[in-house]
C-alpha cells in the first residue's frame, strides 16, 4: 500500500490486514494464496468493518476505527465469504 | 440478520457446561469470580432469550454435558480448534454452527473477566457472560453476524440494560429459522437480575451420533470410505483399513486389489489397523505416512528412513492423529488437516509454519473432520465418508457439482 504523504497512522499495516482477513472483510484465502490487495480493496474492507461497528464509514484508519479494532468481540467472521451471503433476508433500514 | 446456512433438524436441543472457568468463587472465595450456579444461570437465561421467541426448547444436561448437542467449554489460548484465544480482551468467545460433533459447541476465553449480566460495566473490565453466551448461542443455532445497529448478533460486544430484551432483528432471524412461539408477546423481557430458578427436568440424554464402527477387515471396493489417498509414482493409492487399491496412470484399477498394506509396504508397523494420511514429498519423492500420533518416512516401499511423533513436527502434543495430508498444486506447499483446523508444513525445516493452525473454513465448502485429500492431475480433492469434493483452487471453494460418490469415480464401480 503506497504510503505517500498520508498520515502515518493511516497506513494499513499487516496487523490491520490480518484483522480484516480474520473477520471476513478481506478474502481469508489470500492468507494461503498470497494474493496482494489494491488500495481500493483495503478501503472498501475498512468501510464494511466500520458499518458493522456503526461508526462513520470513512474508509480511513481514524481514531474511532482504531478504537473499534480494540473492542472486545466474537472471534467468528462478520462477512460470509463469497456470494454465499443470504442478503435476501438481511433487513436494511 | 443473516442465516449461516445450517440449522438443527429438531426443536428440542440439549446443552451443558463441560469445562467451567478455572477461577470460580466456590473455590477461590473471591467476589470478583462467579459461583458455579451463577455461571449455569447465565447460560440458562441465554437459552431462554432464544427459546422464548421461537419454538425452540432447551434442556440442560448437567450431569453428562459431553452428551449434549451444545457443549460449553471455558478454554485459554490454543485449545484444539482453528480459533485460538488471545488472553484478556479482543476475542471473547466463538461457537460452531449447527451440526454433529463439534457443531453447536461454544467456547469462552477463560482469561476474560466474566461477571453476571447485572454486574457488567462499560469498561470491558467486567464482561457480561449472559450477553456473550446469548450471542454465541445465536451462532450455535445458525445465525451469522448482523450489521444492524443494536442487534445481539452484532460482532462487537455492546452494552444492554439489565432488563434485557431480544432486539427485533434477532427475533426475526431466529423465527425465520425455527418458527414463532405462539405464546410470544412483544413485552419487556424480565430483568436478568431477577433470580429465575428454572428447575430444568433432567432429560434422558440424547445420544450423540454413534462413533464410526471400527475399521472392518477386507473392505468392499464399491461401498466404503477412504482412510487415505495419494498419487505415488503417478499411480493413485487408496487406503482403507489394512488394505489398499492401486489405480494406474490411465485410471484403471489394477487386478487383485485391494491388497494387504503390510505385504507391499513391509516396513510399516506389522500391527497397523489403518493409515490416517499419506503424501508423496515434492522435494525428494519420499512417501510420508501418518498413523496415529506418528509419521513414517519411506523411500519406495522397501525402505523406512524415519519414524517420529507428530509433536516433533510442531503439531500440538495433544493431537491424536492427522486426517489428511497433501501437497497443494496451487503453491506446492504441504498441508496437514485435523478436525476443524489445518497447518502449512515447511519441508525445509520439517516444522509447521508459524500462525497455524487456521480454521478449516478457509477451504470453503469442505466439511470438518475430513477422511483424506489429495491433488490429482492439477485438481484438489477432499474426501469424507463415501463422498468427495472437487475444489476450485482459484476461488478457494468447492466446485458447485460437489460432493459426489467416490466409488464410481475413483474405483470404477
Amino acid at each position: 500500500v503506497p504510503s505517500g504523504d498520508r498520515d502515518k497512522r493511516d497506513i494499513i499495516d499487516d496487523r490491520v490486514q490480518w484483522y480484516l482477513m480474520q473477520y471476513g472483510y478481506l478474502p481469508a484465502s489470500d492468507m494461503e494464496t498470497g494474493n496482494l490487495r489494491t488500495e481500493r480493496q483495503l478501503r472498501e474492507a475498512i468501510k464494511t468493518m466500520q458499518r458493522f461497528g456503526h461508526i462513520p464509514m470513512t474508509g480511513e484508519l481514524d481514531a474511532a476505527t482504531r478504537r473499534l479494532l480494540r473492542t472486545p468481540r466474537c472471534s467468528l467472521p462478520d462477512v460470509m465469504p463469497g456470494e454465499g451471503n443470504d442478503f435476501r433476508i438481511r433487513v436494511r433500514r | 440478520f443473516v442465516k449461516q446456512g445450517k440449522k438443527w433438524d429438531k426443536l428440542n436441543l440439549t446443552w451443558g457446561v463441560r469445562r467451567y472457568p478455572t477461577k470460580m468463587r466456590d473455590s477461590t472465595g473471591d467476589p470478583e469470580h462467579m459461583y458455579r450456579w451463577e455461571i449455569q444461570r447465565e447460560f440458562r437465561l441465554a437459552t431462554e432469550v432464544w427459546g422464548r421467541v421461537s419454538r425452540l426448547e432447551f434442556t440442560e444436561l448437567e450431569s453428562k454435558p459431553e452428551e449434549a448437542d451444545i457443549i460449553i467449554d471455558f478454554n485459554t489460548g490454543y485449545h484444539g480448534d482453528g480459533y485460538p484465544f488471545d488472553g484478556q480482551g479482543r476475542t471473547l468467545a466463538h461457537a460452531f454452527y449447527p451440526g454433529h460433533g463439534i457443531g453447536g459447541d461454544m467456547h469462552f476465553d477463560d482469561d476474560e473477566p466474566w461477571v453476571q449480566h447485572q454486574d457488567s460495566d462499560n469498561t470491558w473490565e467486567r464482561v457480561s457472560l449472559f450477553i456473550t453466551a446469548a450471542h454465541e448461542l445465536g451462532h450455535a443455532l445458525g445465525l451469522y453476524h448482523s450489521d444492524v445497529e443494536g442487534s445481539l448478533m452484532s460482532p462487537y460486544l455492546i452494552r444492554f440494560p439489565s432488563s434485557f430484551r431480544l432486539p427485533q432483528d434477532d427475533v426475526r432471524g431466529i423465527q425465520e429459522l425455527y418458527g414463532v412461539d405462539e405464546k410470544y408477546k412483544e413485552d419487556p423481557w424480565p430483568s436478568t437480575s431477577t433470580t429465575t430458578t428454572t428447575t430444568t427436568p433432567r432429560p434422558a440424554a440424547t445420544p450423540r451420533p454413534p462413533p464410526r464402527p471400527p475399521k472392518s477387515d477386507k473392505p468392499d471396493t464399491c461401498n466404503t470410505e477412504y482412510d487415505a489417498i495419494s498419487v505415488i509414482r503417478r499411480e493413485i493409492y487408496i487406503f482403507k483399513g489394512k488394505y489398499f487399491w492401486r489405480v494406474d496412470a490411465q485410471g484403471n484399477l489394477l487386478p487383485n486389489y485391494p491388497a494387504k498394506i503390510n505385504r507391499f509396504w513391509s516396513k510399516l508397523p506389522k500391527n497397523l489397523t489403518h493409515i490416517d494420511a499419506v503424501y508423496e514429498r515434492m522435494t525428494d519423492g519420499k512417501i510420508v505416512f501418518f498413523i496415529g500420533n506418528k509419521y513414517y518416512v519411506c523411500r519406495g516401499n522397501q525402505e523406512l528412513l524415519k519414524v517420529g511423533r507428530l509433536k516433533n513436527l510442531g503439531l500440538p502434543a495433544t493431537l491424536k492423529k492427522i486426517d489428511a495430508a497433501f501437497v497443494w498444486g496451487y503453491n506446492g506447499r504441504t498441508y496437514l488437516f485435523a478436525e476443524t483446523m489445518y497447518w502449512r508444513f515447511d519441508e525445509a525445516i520439517q516444522h509447521v509454519e508459524l500462525d497455524y493452525p487456521r480454521a478449516m473454513d478457509m477451504w470453503r465448502g469442505v466439511p470438518y473432520n475430513i477422511d483424506s485429500a489429495f491433488k490429482h492431475n492439477g485438481t484438489t480433492y477432499f474426501f469424507q465418508g463415501k463422498m468427495f469434493w472437487e475444489f476450485d483452487d482459484f476461488r478457494m471453494r468447492v466446485k458447485p457439482k460437489s460432493p459426489a460418490l467416490s466409488a464410481p469415480f475413483w474405483l470404477g464401480c
